[in-house]
């Protein structure tokens, strides 16, 4: 099975 | 003052209809340079990043960097009012709290104009890094969008692998499973009809069908799609918009539980 992970733990918020 | 105007408003309604399934309203930022837009879909899984360069328009015009929030959906609306072939004009006063969209035939016998309220938004600005990717694919569009229709219909995810023999994508549900082949293109007739590849690594990584579906929705803006991937990190999938910008997708990849 996968999760899916959000875009912000990849790209730090500014 | 803000002002900048296409010759045709074929693009932008393109661009609209990419971002539309994604994005319930963001911010354009608009400076001397372009506009870019910078905005996560509702569950912050993927990120849609927009350029589009001032040279590009016809006429462009920005007296001080404006940030001005609008909600896709009332601009899609509009942006279908217009027909392909129109001038469209986008205009703003400083410290705007409207944007006005003027459409103006071909032949300047109709002019239409429409007015939209901005939106005061909380804008969270991601920084992206310079990324050397394992592996660049360049296809057809027109192609990409088959096969993530395809195989969206065997399961709710699509695994990408890529190697120096070609790219695999494939899909596996409860119905049974399929994958689909494309080898890099040894002689195509036509630029565009090429699949190229450009590998330092192998990679594999597995993407949420849904996500992949809304971003073909840019395959009318260029007949070639650029697909960025390394491990472990969010897959880019990025499409030319003429000679004025790009729109870039960002997905987060998914992994093992």
């Amino acid at each position: 099975n996968k999760s899916q992970r959000g875009i912000e733990s990849y790209f730090k918020v500014q | 003052m803000f002002e900048a105007r296409l010759a045709q408003s074929a693009i932008l309604k393109k661009v609209l209809e990419a971002v539309k399934d994604l994005l319930t309203e963001a911010t354009f930022e608009c400076s001397d340079s372009g506009i870019q837009v910078q905005a996560m879909d509702n569950a912050h899984v993927s990120l849609v990043s927009l350029n589009l360069r001032s040279d590009g328009f016809d006429k462009y015009r920005c007296d001080r960097n404006l940030s001005m929030g609008m909600n896709i959906g009332t601009m899609t609306k509009i942006l279908r009012c217009a027909s392909s072939e129109d001038t469209v004009t986008l205009r703003a006063w400083d410290n705007p709290d409207n944007i006005i969209f003027i459409f103006e035939s071909q032949n300047k016998e109709k002019l239409s104009e429409y007015e939209m309220k901005l939106i005061n938004m909380d804008q969270e600005h991601l920084g992206i890094p310079e990324t050397v990717y394992s592996c660049v694919v360049k296809m057809p569009s027109q192609e990409f969008a088959r096969i993530c229709k395809d195989l969206s219909q065997f399961g709710e995810a699509i695994t990408i692998a890529c190697s120096k023999e070609g790219i695999k994508f494939t899909a596996a549900g409860d119905y049974g499973n399929a994958n689909i082949k494309l080898a890099q293109t040894a002689e195509a007739d036509k630029e565009e009809e090429a699949v190229i590849i450009d590998m330092q690594e192998p990679v594999k990584l597995t993407f949420a069908c849904r996500y992949l579906n809304s971003f073909v929705k840019a395959t009318p803006l260029c007949a070639q799609v650029k697909l960025s991937m390394s491990g472990d990190v969010p897959l880019v999938c990025e499409y030319q918009i003429g000679d004025i910008g790009h729109i870039r997708y960002y997905l987060a990849p998914k992994i093992d539980d």
